[in-house]
């Protein structure tokens, strides 16, 4: 399944945490304001942290950050 | 399947539990206010706690831990 | 699939029973009050028990210890 | 699959009635007034007997034992 | 899947249908008032017989023998 | 998958036609008034024919036969 | 999956086509009024032909041979 | 899956269509006014054509050829 | 999957695209006013093109050419 | 899954790129006004793109390219 | 799965960021205005972006870029 998260300001960091008996960071992506980024759950992200003002919807529903 | 977790102050922590035989903290992520957490069930992780103020959204609905 | 379990008071207990020809508790989680446990069912715990005053959420709809 | 039962008294009983040729009682879990158990059909387990005033929730809808 | 059957009587008897070339009774369990059986199909069961006053829950819906 | 059959007079027959290149009758069950019937298609049964007054429920829908 | 057919008159027949590559005729049941059968589709089966006042239940709906 | 025809008219034809690199009429049932056929897609039928007035039931809704 | 097609004129052209590294049309059906053509995607069709006026029904819901 | 695509003008164009560690075209359909093209996505087609005036309906819903 | 993108502006752009232990733009697709681009998660593809004004749909909602 995936994730769909709209940063609503600059520098939103998307951060796609480890599967597996340890939990690190693998990978942060900065996205601006209004970019998009639609991302999976895979072989090698089991968790995801967002930081910064953004807007997410995934199959539970929609939120924001901010609100 | 994954929940999303969105912190309501500084200092919520998401602690994933071990599967197997055994049950212990393998994993303890800090979230500070307005920071949100997707996470999986995985193959080490089949039980999530989560402590301080948070809003939760799971398959089965939305719960706020302070309400 | 999972159950989401939230404590309305402290020391709410969450116990696992062993999957198998025996039902014994495998493992006693304490809650206190506003802390959220996420469960899965899993190779080792097909059978759960809720002590104390709770809220419990799970695909056939919500329901409380206490009301 | 698995089952929501709420004991409504004390002293509720649930019992597990084993898988095979053969039927009989492999596990007889008491449960006091607020208590839950949430309980899977299993390898052991094809049927379940409530015995006791008891609130059960399952796919096909909720129903009391008393009502 | 399963049914979940309500004696609404003393007396209620739930049968169980062998699976194959033969059709006949392997199990007949009694239930009082008040009393619920949920019971599964499984590999030696495919067919049940419900004798006596009784509320049944499928997935195909609910149903009473008496009304 | 499975069907509910709920007499609605004495002497409701439930027969089971045999899956295969031929089709004959294998089984035979008799219900009387308020008696219910749940029975699968199976390994050995690939059609249901009933005779006499029932009500009968199914994925597709409740019918009767005698309105 | 299967389906089902009321016979709305005497006589009604239930026709079972070959699957493969050849189509003919493998069965031909009669229903008297009132008289319903169930039918899947199966190894042997993979077209049903209706003759006669009939009303049948299918999964995209229900329909009389007659209006 | 499987779709149902019922004929508006006699002589309704239903043709079965070959699976495969060529496409070739390899059946074609007559139908008369009322009768009805539910045909499944099989490993020979990878498409069906349907002449002459008749209502047509498939997982995408209903329609006539005449309307 | 299967689609629908309803011509609405005569000489409507239902054309079968091929599976793999290339793109030819394989098949083309002509269908006259009021004929219906249900057609599966197969190892041999991966696309299918339709000229002239038409009435579609798909799983994403129907349309017609013409309007 | 697939698309379906109603060219609105003539000369809209469907092009379907490569599935891959390469991203090309390797094929460019080309619809007239009131053409329709159904199309899958499979071992060689992971994208699609359209040019020119044209309606789209996928399981996400319907769009126009020129509203 | 797959998700609509519809370009609102000339310029859009479309990255496809590579699945694996590494993330890196595998390629950057350019849409003008009123192209659309329905792009699948594949072996290659876990994640996408989107720099641009534009229409997302996905089957949790529709979104733009912009609003
Ligand atoms: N490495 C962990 C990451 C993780 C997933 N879900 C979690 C929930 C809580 C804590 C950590 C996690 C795992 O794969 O299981
Ligand atoms: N180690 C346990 C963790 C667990 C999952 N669900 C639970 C419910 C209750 C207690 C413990 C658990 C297991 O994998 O089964
Ligand atoms: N050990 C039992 C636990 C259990 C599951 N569901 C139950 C219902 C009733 C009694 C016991 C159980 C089993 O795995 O089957
Ligand atoms: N031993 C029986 C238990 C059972 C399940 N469903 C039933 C229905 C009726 C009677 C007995 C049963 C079996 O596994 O099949
Ligand atoms: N022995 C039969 C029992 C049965 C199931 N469904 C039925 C319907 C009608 C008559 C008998 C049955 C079988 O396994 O097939
Ligand atoms: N022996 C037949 C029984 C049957 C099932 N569905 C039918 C429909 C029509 C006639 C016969 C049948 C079979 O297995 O296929
Ligand atoms: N022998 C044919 C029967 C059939 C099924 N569906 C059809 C549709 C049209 C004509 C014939 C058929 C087959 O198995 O494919
Ligand atoms: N022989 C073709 C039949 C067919 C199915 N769907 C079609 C759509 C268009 C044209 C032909 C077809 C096939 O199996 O693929
Ligand atoms: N030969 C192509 C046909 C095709 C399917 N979907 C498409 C979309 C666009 C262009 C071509 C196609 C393929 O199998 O993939
Ligand atoms: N060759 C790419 C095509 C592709 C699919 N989805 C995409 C999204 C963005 C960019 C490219 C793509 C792939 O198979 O993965
Ligand atoms: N290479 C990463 C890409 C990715 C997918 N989802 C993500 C979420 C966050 C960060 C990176 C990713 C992966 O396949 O897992």
């Amino acid at each position: 399944d995936y994730v769909v998260i709209k940063a609503l300001e600059n520098g939103v960091t998307i951060i796609g945490l480890t599967r597996g008996g340890a939990t690190k960071f693998h990978h942060s992506e900065k996205l601006d304001k209004g970019e998009i980024m639609i991302a999976q759950f895979t072989e090698h992200t089991s968790a995801i942290k967002i930081r910064g003002r953004a807007d997410l919807m995934t199959k539970h529903g929609r939120i924001r950050t901010d609100e």
